[in-house]
Protein backbone atom coordinates (compact mmCIF):
# COMPACT_ATOMS: atom_id res chain seq x y z
CA UNK A 1 0.00 0.00 0.00
CA UNK A 2 1.87 3.11 -1.38
CA UNK A 3 -0.19 5.31 1.48
CA UNK A 4 1.20 3.29 4.53
CA UNK A 5 4.80 3.72 2.44
CA UNK A 6 4.48 7.00 2.53
CA UNK A 7 3.45 7.23 5.94
CA UNK A 8 6.16 5.38 7.20
CA UNK A 9 8.71 7.20 5.52
CA UNK A 10 7.30 10.85 6.88
CA UNK A 11 7.21 9.06 10.19
CA UNK A 12 11.00 8.17 9.77
CA UNK A 13 11.33 11.41 8.84
CA UNK A 14 10.36 13.20 11.85
CA UNK A 15 11.81 10.53 14.24
CA UNK A 16 15.28 11.12 13.01
CA UNK A 17 14.74 15.09 13.21
CA UNK A 18 13.41 14.85 16.55
CA UNK A 19 15.82 12.57 17.70
CA UNK A 20 18.61 14.22 15.99
CA UNK A 21 17.56 17.43 18.10
CA UNK A 22 17.51 15.69 21.08
CA UNK A 23 21.01 14.31 20.79
CA UNK A 24 22.17 18.16 20.01
CA UNK A 25 22.11 19.01 22.91
CA UNK A 26 21.69 23.18 22.05
CA UNK A 27 20.35 24.15 25.32
CA UNK A 28 23.13 25.21 28.15
CA UNK A 29 23.08 28.82 28.64
CA UNK A 30 25.97 30.29 29.52
CA UNK B 1 -8.58 22.39 5.49
CA UNK B 2 -6.77 25.32 6.46
CA UNK B 3 -4.18 26.82 4.38
CA UNK B 4 -0.56 26.56 5.09
CA UNK B 5 -0.13 30.49 6.37
CA UNK B 6 -3.09 29.45 9.37
CA UNK B 7 -1.76 26.01 9.67
CA UNK B 8 1.47 27.46 11.57
CA UNK B 9 -0.66 28.84 14.33
CA UNK B 10 -3.20 26.21 14.25
CA UNK B 11 -0.60 23.55 15.16
CA UNK B 12 1.23 25.70 17.59
CA UNK B 13 -2.14 25.93 19.34
CA UNK B 14 -2.19 22.23 19.52
CA UNK B 15 1.44 22.20 21.29
CA UNK B 16 0.77 24.88 23.26
CA UNK B 17 -2.28 23.18 25.00
CA UNK B 18 0.28 20.56 26.01
CA UNK B 19 1.91 23.57 28.55
CA UNK B 20 -1.69 23.27 30.46
CA UNK B 21 -1.76 26.67 31.19
CA UNK B 22 -4.28 28.21 33.71
CA UNK B 23 -5.45 30.69 31.32
CA UNK B 24 -6.71 29.06 28.57
CA UNK B 25 -5.25 28.57 24.71
CA UNK B 26 -7.95 27.42 22.77
CA UNK B 27 -8.45 29.84 20.04
CA UNK B 28 -6.26 32.63 18.33
CA UNK B 29 -8.78 35.18 20.52
CA UNK B 30 -7.87 33.76 24.20
CA UNK B 31 -4.05 33.42 22.97
CA UNK B 32 -3.89 37.10 21.76
CA UNK B 33 -4.07 38.11 25.30
CA UNK B 34 -0.58 36.69 26.27
CA UNK B 35 -2.12 35.03 29.65
CA UNK B 36 -1.16 31.47 28.57
CA UNK B 37 2.17 32.38 25.93
CA UNK B 38 3.38 33.65 29.08
CA UNK B 39 2.53 31.24 31.89
CA UNK B 40 4.06 28.85 29.04
CA UNK B 41 7.33 30.53 29.06
CA UNK B 42 7.60 30.57 32.92
CA UNK B 43 7.67 26.56 32.52
CA UNK B 44 9.90 26.90 29.54
CA UNK B 45 12.44 28.65 31.73
CA UNK B 46 11.32 30.05 35.47
CA UNK B 47 14.59 31.93 35.66
CA UNK B 48 14.46 34.38 32.87
CA UNK B 49 10.53 34.66 32.37
CA UNK B 50 10.24 35.06 36.34
CA UNK B 51 7.40 35.86 38.22
CA UNK B 52 8.84 39.65 38.12
CA UNK B 53 8.31 39.60 34.46
CA UNK B 54 5.17 37.52 34.84
CA UNK B 55 3.82 40.12 37.17
CA UNK B 56 3.91 42.18 34.10
CA UNK B 57 1.54 40.47 32.15
CA UNK B 58 -1.95 41.50 33.03
CA UNK B 59 -4.10 38.51 33.11
CA UNK B 60 -7.66 40.09 32.93
CA UNK B 61 -7.76 41.93 29.33
CA UNK B 62 -10.89 40.91 28.17
CA UNK B 63 -11.62 42.65 24.90
CA UNK B 64 -8.98 45.59 25.35
CA UNK B 65 -6.61 45.66 22.74
CA UNK B 66 -4.52 48.06 24.07
CA UNK B 67 -3.86 45.91 27.37
CA UNK B 68 -3.25 43.01 25.08
CA UNK B 69 -0.68 44.47 22.62
CA UNK B 70 1.02 45.79 25.68
CA UNK B 71 1.49 42.06 27.20
CA UNK B 72 2.15 41.12 23.76
CA UNK B 73 5.18 43.33 23.32
CA UNK B 74 6.38 42.27 26.82
CA UNK B 75 5.75 38.83 25.87
CA UNK B 76 8.07 39.41 22.25
CA UNK B 77 10.66 41.29 23.79
CA UNK B 78 11.62 39.16 26.21
CA UNK B 79 11.71 36.24 23.80
CA UNK B 80 14.01 37.92 21.55
CA UNK B 81 15.90 38.92 24.62
CA UNK B 82 16.05 35.21 25.84
CA UNK B 83 17.56 34.58 21.40
CA UNK B 84 20.55 36.88 22.09
CA UNK B 85 21.49 36.64 25.96
CA UNK B 86 20.75 33.10 27.05
CA UNK B 87 20.92 31.04 23.91
CA UNK B 88 22.93 33.59 21.83
CA UNK B 89 21.47 33.19 18.74
CA UNK B 90 20.88 35.72 16.20
CA UNK B 91 17.65 36.19 14.70
CA UNK B 92 17.66 39.29 13.31
CA UNK B 93 16.96 37.41 9.78
CA UNK B 94 13.34 35.88 11.25
CA UNK B 95 10.82 38.10 10.50
CA UNK B 96 9.23 39.33 13.87
CA UNK B 97 5.45 39.40 14.48
CA UNK B 98 3.13 42.66 14.35
CA UNK B 99 1.78 42.27 17.60
CA UNK B 100 -0.63 44.93 17.34
CA UNK B 101 -2.16 42.33 14.52
CA UNK B 102 -2.05 39.58 17.11
CA UNK B 103 -3.35 41.94 19.79
CA UNK B 104 -6.61 43.51 17.46
CA UNK B 105 -7.46 41.06 15.21
CA UNK B 106 -5.80 37.36 16.72
CA UNK B 107 -4.26 37.90 12.90
CA UNK B 108 -3.46 33.98 12.40
CA UNK B 109 -0.22 34.55 10.40
CA UNK B 110 1.50 36.90 13.35
CA UNK B 111 0.65 34.97 15.92
CA UNK B 112 1.67 31.63 13.97
CA UNK B 113 5.19 33.99 14.33
CA UNK B 114 4.95 34.78 17.65
CA UNK B 115 4.31 31.09 18.85
CA UNK B 116 7.04 29.88 16.60
CA UNK B 117 9.84 32.07 18.61
CA UNK B 118 7.81 30.53 21.74
CA UNK B 119 8.31 27.39 19.82
CA UNK B 120 11.93 27.77 19.50
CA UNK B 121 12.86 28.60 23.48
CA UNK B 122 11.38 25.50 24.63
CA UNK B 123 13.27 23.15 22.20
CA UNK B 124 16.50 25.14 23.14
CA UNK B 125 16.40 25.51 26.58
CA UNK B 126 17.58 23.28 29.65
CA UNK B 127 14.74 21.14 30.04
CA UNK B 128 14.46 20.82 26.16
CA UNK B 129 14.60 16.81 26.15
CA UNK B 130 11.44 17.01 27.77
CA UNK B 131 9.57 19.47 25.26
CA UNK B 132 11.09 17.46 22.25
CA UNK B 133 10.01 13.85 23.80
CA UNK B 134 6.17 15.67 23.92
CA UNK B 135 6.48 16.74 20.66
CA UNK B 136 7.39 13.76 19.49
CA UNK B 137 3.76 12.12 21.32
CA UNK B 138 1.93 14.62 19.67
CA UNK B 139 -0.21 13.70 16.08
CA UNK B 140 2.09 13.76 12.83
CA UNK B 141 0.65 16.58 11.42
CA UNK B 142 1.13 18.18 13.52
CA UNK B 143 4.87 17.29 14.42
CA UNK B 144 5.45 17.94 10.65
CA UNK B 145 4.65 21.68 11.26
CA UNK B 146 6.50 21.80 14.23
CA UNK B 147 9.69 20.22 12.32
CA UNK B 148 9.24 22.77 9.39
CA UNK B 149 8.65 25.81 12.09
CA UNK B 150 12.39 24.87 14.08
CA UNK B 151 14.35 24.38 11.00
CA UNK B 152 12.95 27.78 9.75
CA UNK B 153 14.42 29.15 13.31
CA UNK B 154 17.24 27.34 12.87
CA UNK B 155 18.26 28.31 8.84
CA UNK B 156 21.05 30.38 9.97
CA UNK B 157 21.96 29.08 13.28
CA UNK B 158 25.66 29.00 12.53
CA UNK B 159 26.20 32.42 11.63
Amino acid sequence: DPNMKAGAANEGVLANFFNSLLSKKTGSPG
Amino acid sequence: MENSETALAESLIIWLQTFNTPAPCRTMEELATGAAMSQALHQIDPTWFNEAWMGRIKTDVEDNWRLKMSNLKKILQKVVDYYNEVLSQDISYFPLPDVSLVAEHSEPVEMGRLLQLILGCAVRCEQQQEYIQIIMTMEESVQHVVMKAIQELMKKDHS
